[in-house]
């Protein structure tokens, strides 16, 4: 996270830390799946493994802390379909889910993010918080920071990738937050954390995107997948839990 | 003289009948048919020159050394002795028939042809228990001392009970020593009752009935059984047992009480010396179906469907409970009971009890808690608990519309089962709640 500052216990209770193919981050929904980001299971660049141990730990907000509380086993990986491995500047369907062992029981510093259920969580300015473990000016973060950013306009954004000479994908089911003029951003390891969004008429936090992927951290803005698109897609796999 | 093989019919006829007969012929037939049978003869024609007494022809009829008739003449005529439609009955098995011819047949110088007769005969059966004129002194001679019976070709004697037939098939000698009453009601006496009884008996009577029944004696008068003024019953004595408990043992004038044996087998013994005038005894015995005492229940909670006002053998009651209670035989549940009056008077089961209900401890919610209404750590019958879930981290799964307090609310209902009004016994469901972060980021500095 750049920019941004350390969270409290109980701010972001949903936030998971994993350790894949490095430190990502991820999402409690319900109480045993973890939506994060199908690149930080299967990274672009790397050669397509499955055996890798997938880590996940929750309910702290201090990463030796957390993994003090011990990893929840992973029973198993779903990778949205659409996800390209092989296509490093496509992170079309960049999302995934984790179905672990156990349900996990819930408390003050754990619990689960809601799912988007309509468009106006994507109306441009509208604030969101996106908290993560990743790495803070180049250097590595020990607890968990937490940055606020504005959606942006999709075709500012869409300009600023043109100034970037970026051939990167901007699909529909992405969208852009951030401010050039603020140093403010999500980074590495970051990926896989949620942009989370505040309902004020039913005072609920909503999951509306996922660190996805961005150019350089803190120098404009930042690409999420779009939840709303994959809602359907998410209540299949987790069977329609409510 | 012709021998009739023993047939039970056949015809006899003159010589060359329906030929004139020959002259100067005397011819006996023996008419011979099985034992324990009469002869039964009958003319059918006849026609031998008639005469004075018959004294020239004549047939002659005799049986059991008695002559039956002589006869002559034609059937329609008045002259000689016609023998007519009359039938010929033999006492015994045999009958004689004696034809005889002089040398000649004229009448008035005329040569005569009579063509003779053609009888026909059967055998009857003999009922040897008619009374019999005894043919020495002429009184009635029975043929069997107690009891006679006829049957088609014969007869055979029996006895009255108490007493057996001995080997010359008519005489009768007191035996009473297995008499044996099943029905289940009868009389039962001494022998010849009300004349005195005989002398040096042993007899045993036994009434058998049906389990379940209980015997009722009743002496009825006169009871007579030689007796003692010091001594009791020295000489002749009536014992009564019932499943071989001695009731008693009874001489004397005075009828024993009536009796209720309590039982279905009563024996009664009687023994006699060698003299004694006495009448002896009779008795009337009647059965009841044994009776059960009336089922009480054990508790407030245990329900006698359709109590009747007496049970008897055979009967039964069944027993539930009222609603949340739990028939328990000793520490085993029971579905049903059934108890059913046993032919001793007693039931076959012992009246059950009906515990209430227990639900059992109530079963955890994941991610929540239940506390009780009712008594607290009572799970009975209508003990009612209110699940919740942890919040606000969790919230109860709810129909639309109903509330966590319904949906939440369990009762110990009467089949054992903690219960919800809407889902029955499906367990509540605590959901995680998304969303509510309990220290959600705020930020003052504006």
């Amino acid at each position: 996270i750049i920019g941004g500052q350390k969270a409290k216990p109980g701010n972001f209770p949903w936030q998971a830390f994993t350790n894949i193919h490095g430190r990502g981050g991820g999402a409690l929904l319900g109480d045993r799946w973890v939506l994060t980001a199908a690149h930080t299971i299967y990274p672009k660049e790397h050669n397509r493994q499955n055996d890798t141990s997938k880590d996940v730990f929750l309910g702290h907000i201090n990463v030796e802390e957390i993994k003090k509380l011990g990893h929840h086993p992973v029973r198993r990986a779903i990778i949205h379909p659409d996800y390209r491995q092989d296509e490093p500047n496509n992170f079309e369907g960049d999302i995934a889910l984790l179905e672990l062992e156990n349900p996990v029981t819930l408390g003050p510093n754990l619990l689960p993010i809601c799912l988007p259920d309509n468009e106006t969580f994507y109306d441009e300015g509208l604030m969101g918080y996106v908290s993560g473990f990743g790495i803070t000016e180049d250097k590595i973060a020990f607890n968990l920071r937490f940055v606020r950013l504005p959606v942006a306009e999709r075709e500012t954004c869409q300009r600023w990738l043109q100034t970037k000479k970026s051939n990167d994908v901007f699909s529909q089911n992405m969208f852009c937050s951030g401010d050039p003029s603020q140093r403010h951003d999500a980074c590495q390891g970051d990926s896989g954390g949620v942009f989370a969004v505040r309902d004020r008429d039913r005072d609920t936090w909503i999951a509306t995107g996922i660190v996805s992927w961005g150019i350089g951290c803190g120098e404009g803005y930042g690409f999420y997948t779009k939840v709303l698109n994959y809602v359907d897609w998410i209540k299949k796999e987790m069977g329609e839990e409510d | 003289s012709p021998y009739m093989p023993q047939k039970l019919y056949g015809e006899i006829s003159s010589p060359l009948y329906p030929k004139p007969y020959p002259n100067d012929i005397e011819t006996t037939t023996v008419i011979t048919v099985p034992p324990g049978y009469r002869v039964k003869l009958v003319f059918r024609q006849f026609d031998v020159e008639p005469s004075e007494g018959c004294f020239y022809d004549f047939v002659k009829i005799s049986a059991d050394k008695k002559t039956l008739g002589r006869f002559c003449g034609q059937l329609e005529s008045p002259l000689g002795n016609p023998p007519g439609r009359k039938e010929f009955m033999s006492q015994g098995n045999k009958m004689l028939l004696t034809f005889h011819t002089d040398f000649s047949n004229e009448e008035n110088g005329t040569l005569m042809f009579y063509r003779g007769f053609q009888a026909y005969y059967q055998a009857v059966d003999r009922d040897e228990c008619a009374p019999q004129v005894n043919s020495v002194e002429g009184g009635y001679q029975p043929q069997c001392q107690h009891l006679c019976h006829n049957y088609i070709g014969g007869y055979f004697c029996s006895c009255r009970p108490g007493y057996e037939l001995q080997k010359d098939g008519r005489s009768c000698q007191a035996e009473c020593s297995s008499g044996l009453y099943t029905e289940p009601s009868g009389y039962v006496s001494s022998l010849e009752y009300p004349q005195p009884y005989p002398p040096d008996l042993r007899c045993n009577y036994s009434i058998r009935v049906e389990r379940g029944l209980t015997v009722h004696l009743k002496f009825l008068d006169p009871f007579e059984i030689d007796d003692h003024q010091q001594v009791h019953c020295p000489y002749d004595q009536l014992q009564i047992y019932a499943n071989g408990k001695n009731l008693g043992e009874f001489c004397g004038n005075r009828r024993p009480p009536d009796l209720d044996t309590s039982s279905n087998a009563v024996d009664l013994v009687f023994f006699t010396d060698e003299s004694g005038d006495s009448r002896g005894w009779k008795l009337h015995y009647t059965t009841e179906v044994i009776k059960c005492p009336q089922p009480k229940a054990l508790d407030e909670f245990t329900i006698i469907q359709e109590p009747q006002p007496q049970y008897q053998f055979r009967d039964y009651f069944i027993v539930t409970c009222k609603q949340g209670y739990q028939l328990m035989e000793g520490n085993q549940a029971l579905l049903s009971f059934t108890a059913v009056c046993q032919d001793d008077g007693t039931w076959h089961r012992a009246m059950p009890r009906c515990k209430i209900k227990d639900c059992g401890q109530p079963r955890g919610l994941t991610n929540g808690d239940f506390r009780y209404i009712t008594t607290r750590g009572v799970n009975t019958y209508e003990a009612r608990i209110q699940y919740s879930c942890h919040e606000p981290y969790y919230k109860m799964k709810t129909r639309a519309g109903s509330s966590e307090s319904v949906r939440g609310l369990y009762t110990c209902t009467a089949q054992g089962i903690w219960k919800n009004e809407e889902e029955g016994e499906k367990m509540p469901r605590c959901l995680p709640v998304c969303g509510k972060p309990v220290n959600p980021v705020t930020q003052k500095q504006r």
